[in-house]
């Protein structure tokens, strides 16, 4: 247990939570047909996601090349971006993600073996659970506030990252064969935006600090 | 300095809602 490595167990965490997040995301904004999500449970709530190979497979790569900017803290935003068929952006769902500091990393680090060898790992992963599933339902609720997309959208996740982050996401690239690139201006700024906070939470082993929906 | 935020996208696009619709008539 003294083993465990605290970034790449927030990375899972994260990682998984962002997978659902962007399933229910393409299902509730309507970028895919209904037909090919199928009700799961997660974090105790239900949730839909894609049965369709070829989407989660592209879902899959792109969370994979992301793991370890956030292992190392080194993906500040990601950003699942909803596109019409001109590939301008009509809606933006922003995860701002922060890890503690290094210190309070090790600080939790002890917490974590604590909470795992004297108390139950069950109530600390539970709590994590209730924060993650409050993410989720708000996500699947958002439609409420948001005004419909236009037919024919489209959707891609852009990773807002410090530029000396960008050379392990080349180190990826030999591996996956799933490249990067530097996404254009175009498709990361929209005009005059309407920002909808949908919810903030903060854990000690996880923080994903901000959701916000935004559309033009 | 390092320190600047880059915004990176996979290189690759999903598949469309019309290439999904596809390969659903093919099943």
């Amino acid at each position: 247990r003294q083993d465990l490595n605290f970034g790449q167990v927030v990375a899972d965490i994260l990682c998984e939570f962002l997978e659902v997040a962007i399933h229910l995301i393409l299902y509730v904004r309507e970028v895919y047909p209904s037909g090919i999500f199928q009700k799961r449970k997660k974090y105790n709530v239900p949730v839909q996601m894609s049965c369709h190979p070829e989407l989660n497979q592209y879902i899959q790569d792109t969370l994979h090349c992301m793991k370890p900017l956030i292992e190392k803290n080194d993906a500040e935003k990601v950003v699942v971006v909803i596109m019409d068929k001109e590939h301008r952006p009509v809606e933006r769902f922003v995860f701002e993600i922060s890890q503690p500091t290094l210190l309070s990393i090790r600080c939790v680090h002890v917490d974590v073996c604590f909470c795992f060898c004297c108390c139950s790992s069950d109530s600390l992963l539970s709590h994590v659970e209730q924060l993650l599933r409050a993410f989720i339902l708000k996500i699947s609720v958002c439609d409420a506030v948001l005004n419909n997309n236009p037919p024919g959208c489209s959707f891609s996740v852009l990773v807002h990252t410090r530029e000396a982050a960008t050379r392990s996401m080349e180190k990826v690239q030999v591996i996956k064969d799933f490249p990067w690139i530097v996404a254009d201006e175009q498709e990361v700024h929209m005009k005059e935006p309407r920002l909808i906070p949908l919810k903030t939470m903060t854990s000690d082993i996880v923080k994903v600090r901000k959701l916000l929906a935004a559309e033009r | 300095t390092g320190s600047a935020t880059h915004i990176l996208k996979p290189l690759m696009s999903p598949p469309t809602r019309d290439e999904i619709l596809c390969t659903l008539l093919d099943l």
